[in-house]
């Protein structure tokens, strides 16, 4: 959990709290990719690489379920909401008005839990290639998921053409995010 | 006065990850 909490916290001890968040949630992706298939067969290099260039996209996948449009809040992973304003006057605005407007478009998608998770998986090894060594073993990978997701998004929704292409026009939004975003500082205390 | 490392987002990702693959070696 996370503990952003109450009116007698600072700014800056909120701000570490906000920077911890991230510690528990990239394990969490390492692990995740793990039980990916066939992600654990790619090089040791390659695996490090993937997640070093797609876990910022992941989470924004994973916590987009954290943002409600409508009210303009943002619930954190200990079940406090705070609404945007509050956190905008903590200087976190603009990754968490992209986070909003991110959070929108996907929510609108209807995902079932099954298939946003296949969805992080193809999210996770479409990132960025810089650095790989084995480029076909990682295409072979990304296609075999895009098929599994393109199948199962069809097998549920057989009347719906329209769905996973506007899953994959996604892709592109979390690059744009990721390289917008992955640069912003984060602060944690030093003991 | 507290004292902090500061990093971005991106470096402590790829630190977390580092970690978790040296840990597991």
């Amino acid at each position: 959990a996370c503990p952003v909490s109450g009116v007698d916290r600072t700014s800056q001890e909120i701000w570490e709290s906000f920077s911890q968040c991230f510690t528990p949630a990239v394990k969490e992706v390492v692990e995740f990719a793990k039980g990916i298939p066939g992600f654990q067969d790619l090089s040791q290099q390659d695996q490090v690489m993937l997640l070093k260039s797609g876990t910022f996209q992941v989470l924004m996948v994973r916590f987009c379920t954290l943002f409600n449009a409508e009210e303009r809040t943002v619930t954190f992973l200990n079940g406090q909401t705070y609404p945007l304003s509050t956190l905008r006057a903590l200087g976190m605005g603009s990754l968490l008005d992209a986070m909003f407007d991110f959070s929108e478009k996907l929510s609108s998608l209807g995902l079932e839990p099954d298939e946003m998770a296949l969805f992080m998986a193809v999210v996770l090894v479409s990132a960025d290639r810089s650095g790989i060594s084995n480029m076909w073993a990682v295409e072979q990978l990304q296609e075999g998921l895009i098929r599994a997701l393109r199948s199962l998004i069809s097998r549920r929704r057989p009347d719906d053409t329209t769905l996973f292409p506007k899953l994959l026009l996604r892709l592109p939004d979390l690059r744009t995010l990721n390289n917008l975003h992955s640069d912003k500082l984060l602060a944690f205390r030093i003991d | 006065p507290k004292t902090h490392r500061v990093m971005t987002l991106a470096d402590h990702i790829s630190h977390i990850i580092t970690q978790d693959f040296a840990r597991n070696q």
